[in-house]
């Protein structure tokens, strides 16, 4: 059974990118047949990953239906298994043109569910927006990255109040599979406040995997490569290898 | 002649409200009556003051002409002269009622030239969306933060397209006053080539000022208050003066 998962936050640069980029990786690295669709204009997991874009808009192209999920898969050049839908061009930020009321929607969903991919991954601009709606859409799951520092607390309830009115228009309502703390800092108290507060708070819903700031992550993107070849015993690369495990783990999205 | 300036970047994280916030503070601080526009609806800028928002929507007040920039402004409770424009409610982010031509942009404009005070600055949501469009259509000058590590330059690029299409449309082009390097840190390589690249592709557009990563400065967040008060001899702290200094030394926008 296909688990799709969203990586999701509206706050910006918590790690989203590169939470779907190394939980792709390891996934694929584990065995899995994974796909990341990169459904943020910015391309960010696109270029961290090298990937070349079949074509200058993929989501355009699926939503025609003048192609479908796996004419558009590009591999990662570095990553077996992992297979990429790169960004959407531009012109998508505005999205009139989608409904995420239509069939359309529902229909790609289930190619996706009835297609060779183990996991989906799919990473999400740093908004509220159409692109991320349409993440949240096709998920079943969603991961929501929480930078270990203030305003991060703030964006978490707003997200969990998004998805929780989005489920009441659901038929089966999206997971959350996971809060995740990122980019944590263990010499600072601000950093450990953080991640015991949001432990307080949702004590089921807090991934046991913590993602601690790590440069090698950083660099491995600026590489266009995921920590996994670039820096396979960083601390970094570590963490997101337990990450993968730990959600492997779940018998559920 | 007052002068108006956005922090603008799509890019996520990279110190937009930080930056609106301490310039803010550190212009008033230097006698400067100054207005922070918080045009983002996640509303950091505005709990990293702890200011009271006057209303629930005020950007809608203002849009209907129902209260004007002076009768919504609010103090900073801790900056003498630093006034702020809480943030829009999360129902603006859509924004399909605001049409950016039309001639209320540009009224709300020349009421903030007309009116008392010296700097505005607006902070804006990480997205090149409506509210961000709003912030430069009001501006005479943008800052763009610019994080140092990879996948900022490449937000670079598109953030001075997308201004230079703007400008295309304006009688009075908006002006990159420059661009900030951000979140420095002086023993990581990738940092270093950052602010190398930046300044060698962009020489008279890279801010003299780089504002170095400072825990300081995210803990005064969390305090809900600006640094110069929280933590007045902090690096961080003293970057932004630096600043504000230099964007006072201009003789433009
Ligand atoms: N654990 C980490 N350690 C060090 N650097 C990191 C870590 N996680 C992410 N980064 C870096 O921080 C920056 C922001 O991360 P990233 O792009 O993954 O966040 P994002 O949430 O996807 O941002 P956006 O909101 O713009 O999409 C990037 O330069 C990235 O390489
Ligand atoms: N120089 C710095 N040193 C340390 N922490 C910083 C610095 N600048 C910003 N931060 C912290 O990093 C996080 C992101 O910064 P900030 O919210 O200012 O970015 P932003 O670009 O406004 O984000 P968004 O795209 O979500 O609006 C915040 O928790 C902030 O407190
Ligand atoms: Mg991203
Ligand atoms: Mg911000």
């Amino acid at each position: 059974m296909t688990r799709i998962l969203a990586i999701a936050s509206q706050k910006g640069g918590v790690g989203k990118t590169t939470t779907a980029v190394h939980l792709g990786a390891y996934l694929a690295l584990a065995g899995q047949r994974t796909l990341l669709i990169d459904l943020d204009p910015q391309g960010n997991a696109t270029s961290g990953l090298s990937v070349e874009p079949p074509v200058a808009d993929p989501l355009g192209e699926l939503w025609t239906g003048s192609a479908d999920w796996s004419s558009l898969a590009r591999p990662a050049p570095e990553v077996d298994r992992l297979q990429v839908l790169t960004s959407p061009s531009r012109a998508r930020e505005s999205f009139e043109s989608f409904t995420l009321r239509s069939s359309r929607v529902t229909e790609l969903r289930a190619q996706l569910l009835a297609g060779d991919w183990d996991f989906v991954v799919i990473d999400s601009p740093p908004t509220l927006g159409p692109l991320t709606s349409l993440a949240l859409a096709w998920a079943d799951g969603v991961i929501i990255p929480v930078q270990c520092e203030y305003f991060a607390m703030e964006g978490l309830t707003q997200m969990l109040e998004t998805i929780g009115r989005a489920n009441a228009g659901r038929a089966i309502p999206l997971e959350v599979t996971g809060i995740l703390l990122t980019l944590f800092s263990e010499s600072f108290e601000l950093s450990v406040e953080v991640v015991e507060e949001v432990r307080k708070y949702f004590p089921d819903k807090a991934l046991q995997t913590i993602i601690p700031r790590d440069i090698a992550l950083a660099e491995a993107a600026s590489h266009g490569t995921a920590a996994s070849g670039y820096a396979p015993r960083s601390r970094g690369a570590w963490a997101y290898l337990n990450l993968a495990k730990e959600i492997l783990a779940h018998d559920h999205a």
